[in-house]
C-alpha cells in the first residue's frame, strides 16, 4: 500500500 | 463499489435528510443534541480535507461536499435560526471527554504520521463516539419523537452495512483498513441498545420512551 494512503470511502 | 458500500451511503444520506426536514418542517430542533451535530461538522471537515489533494470520482466528490454542507446547515440550523427552540440544558453530555482522549489516540494510532492522515484517523475515531450526546441526551429525557429514531435507524444502519462491505472488501479485494473496522464496530455496538428498543417499539407504532 502507498504512505501516503488514498481514503475511497466515505 | 459494492452494495453494502452504497446502500451504507444512502442510508447516512437519508439520515442526515431526515434530521434536516426534521428541524425545518416543525421550525424546532427540540430533542435534538446540537452538540452530536458539532461533532459531525467536525468529523466530515477533518475527514474530506482530501477534497482539496485527491479526486476518486465524481460521486466520491459529490458526496463529500453534500454530507459536509448538511452538517454545517444542521448546526446553524440548531444554533442560529432555531435557537430559541434548542434544549441546552437536556443536552448536557460533557463533549471535552469524547475530544481530547479520541484526538490523542488519533495521534498514536494510526496509518501514517502526516497531518492529514492523523485528522482522517481522528475523524474515524471521533465518528464512532459522536452519537453519544444524542444517546445521553435521549436517555436523560426518557423519550425520542418517532422521527428522531428515524433518524438514529438510518444512522445506525449506515456503519452496520459499511461492516458488511468491509467483510466483502476484504474476500474480493484483499482489502482493509484496521482502524476503520475497529472504531466502526465500536460505532455499530453503541446502535446495539437503541435498534432493539427500534425494533421493539417504534416498528409497533409506540413511541420511544424509556422507563422512569
Amino acid at each position: 500500500q502507498d504512505l501516503e494512503e488514498q481514503h475511497d470511502e466515505l | 463499489m459494492n452494495i453494502f458500500r452504497l446502500t451504507g451511503d444512502l442510508s447516512h444520506l437519508a439520515a442526515i435528510i431526515i434530521l434536516l426536514l426534521k428541524i425545518w418542517k416543525s421550525r424546532s430542533c427540540a430533542g435534538i443534541s446540537g452538540k452530536s451535530q458539532i461533532l459531525f461538522a467536525i468529523v466530515f471537515t477533518a475527514r474530506y480535507l482530501d477534497l482539496l489533494t485527491s479526486f476518486i470520482s465524481v460521486y466520491n466528490t459529490s458526496m463529500k461536499v453534500i454530507y459536509i454542507g448538511c452538517a454545517y446547515a444542521t448546526v446553524y440550523l440548531i444554533y442560529a435560526k432555531f435557537r430559541a427552540t434548542y434544549d441546552g440544558n437536556h443536552d448536557s453530555f460533557r463533549v471535552e471527554f469524547l475530544v481530547v482522549p479520541v484526538g490523542g489516540l488519533a495521534v498514536l494510532i494510526n496509518h501514517t504520521f502526516s497531518p492529514l492522515e492523523i485528522l482522517w484517523t481522528f475523524s474515524i475515531y471521533l465518528e464512532s463516539v459522536a452519537i453519544l450526546p444524542q444517546l445521553f441526551m435521549i436517555s436523560k429525557t426518557g423519550e425520542a419523537e418517532t422521527i428522531t429514531t428515524h433518524y438514529l435507524f438510518c444512522l445506525g444502519m449506515y456503519r452496520t452495512l459499511y461492516l458488511f462491505n468491509w467483510v466483502w472488501r476484504f474476500y474480493f479485494e484483499g482489502f482493509f483498513d484496521m482502524i476503520a473496522i475497529v472504531a466502526g464496530l465500536v460505532q455499530t455496538v453503541l446502535y446495539c441498545d437503541f435498534f432493539y428498543l427500534y425494533v421493539t417499539k417504534v416498528l409497533k407504532g409506540k413511541k420511544l420512551s424509556l422507563p422512569a
